[in-house]
């Protein structure tokens, strides 16, 4: 039964997307069939590899929200071998509201999702800069939840927030729910605020922050412009060498438990 | 009477609250009674000017949500000389929720804010990287509304959504919201997609964006750790610089017009 976990963190342009696409792929690229599901109507997911998301008949939020569409129905391959897409598009905004009155709203994509965990190694959920209801969604369907954090003072200070919000969840919709752990982000060594920003983030939550630093470096921006993963878009790379030993800390952090 | 500026972009990370917290800050230099506020509940304008969000008896959330309390009773001065702040914090979170069945919701900060237009010259609303309610209140009530554009191709492709919501509100909630103006944010010269996005930008919105360019520099980052905008955290500095030059130019803009 595969493993779902969910990208998230409050603070915009952290890094969830890219870190969604990447530790995705990664794991494809060592065999695990992997789905990744763009619960964000930006569609970022969709664009980083190689969708139009405006373009799409349907998407998440059809199988969210349409009785006679499945999430099987909206699972689209990708250029990535092993890799799947549920896209989004702007579709998804109307579903926060749209879900406010529904009953058992904060359930609502584990259901939707269910049929598919016997059909995967693991399910990657890419959340919108938010706390709102398609986090929460999010956050009570997963089994793990990873948190990219820029290694910049605005970002550190949003992780109380973050860390309460999950603390609610897990006693309240999903006790279950694991803090895989904090992934550094757009890390530049050459400046000091960036080495004590991440030495205060090892301080503050120890283990929980992965070994493996992603490196500050232009090419995680050309790579969405080329519709692919830098995985394969700069295969040999810096930047695509440290989501590769990501994908294998999150293997292993999630084999051992 | 106030111009009501709101700073908007639901793409995370673009430079919002940073653009929010200077060209505040680079106006109240000039002499002009400058009002910020914070309607993002992660509460960045605070943080970045020496408060201490969490700590705070009232916020925004507060004259948003409670009869017995005024905008006045939340405004708070700031070290910043001329600039004024109202807080926000994670109680803020709660008010999209709560909006969502009021009686015309959409206005409600525009009630709010009404008594404050005569006490200031300017007055600037930070939203959060999304296009709900929020940030549908800080644009039906706003006068214009500045776009910080990061020169990246993720935060391009969000362009159309949000030129979409903006001209939606334009027609139901706000006839007279303009487009002040779209600013380039955390500009690498060094970089070809750099170069290429921002030749882009200009392309497809022309005079729309400001010809002062802010570029990326690692000062903006500790900035917000003293509690201080770069104005005066490092006064003589590239970034400072480039934000008084901004501040001049959304002068202009606003009083040409
Ligand atoms: N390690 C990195 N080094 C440099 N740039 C990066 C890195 N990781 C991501 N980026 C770029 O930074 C920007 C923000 O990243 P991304 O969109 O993945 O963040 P996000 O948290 O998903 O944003 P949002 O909050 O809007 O959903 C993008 O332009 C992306 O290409
Ligand atoms: N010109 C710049 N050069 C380098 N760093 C910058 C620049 N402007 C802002 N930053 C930094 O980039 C990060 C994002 O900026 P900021 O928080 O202002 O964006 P935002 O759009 O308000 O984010 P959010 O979507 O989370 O509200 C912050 O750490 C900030 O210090
Ligand atoms: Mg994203
Ligand atoms: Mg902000």
């Amino acid at each position: 039964e595969a493993r779902l976990i969910a990208l998230a963190n409050q603070k915009g342009g952290v890094g969830k997307t890219t870190t969604a696409i990447n530790v995705a792929a990664g794991l494809a690229e060592m065999g695990h069939r992997v789905l990744l599901v763009d619960f964000d109507p930006q569609g970022g997911c969709g664009i980083g590899l190689g969708l139009e998301p405006e373009g799409l008949e349907r998407s998440i939020y059809d199988a969210l929200l349409d009785r006679d569409v499945s999430a099987e129905d909206v699972v689209v391959p990708t250029s990535f071998p092993g890799l799947d897409i549920i896209p989004s598009n702007t579709d998804l905004a109307a579903a926060e509201l749209l879900l406010v009155n529904e009953v058992a709203r904060e359930q609502t994509l584990m259901r939707t999702l269910a049929p598919l965990r016997l059909k995967y190694d693991f399910i990657f959920i890419d959340c919108p800069p938010s706390l709102g209801l398609l986090t929460v969604n999010a956050l009570t369907t997963a089994d793990g939840v990873l948190i990219p954090l820029e290694c910049e003072y605005y970002a550190l200070r949003g992780m109380a927030r973050l860390m309460d919000s999950i603390e609610k969840i897990q006693e309240r919709l999903n006790p279950s729910l694991h803090v895989d752990g904090i992934v550094a982000t757009m890390y530049d060594n050459r400046t000091i605020h960036g080495r004590e920003v991440y030495e205060r983030a090892r301080e503050a939550f120890g283990r929980k922050v992965f070994d493996t630093v992603i490196r500050k470096t232009i090419r995680f921006a050309e790579a969405p412009v080329a519709g692919e993963p830098i995985l394969s878009y700069a295969s040999n790379s810096v930047g695509a060498q440290a989501y590769r030993e990501l994908a294998k800390e999150v293997m292993e952090r999630v084999t051992t438990r």
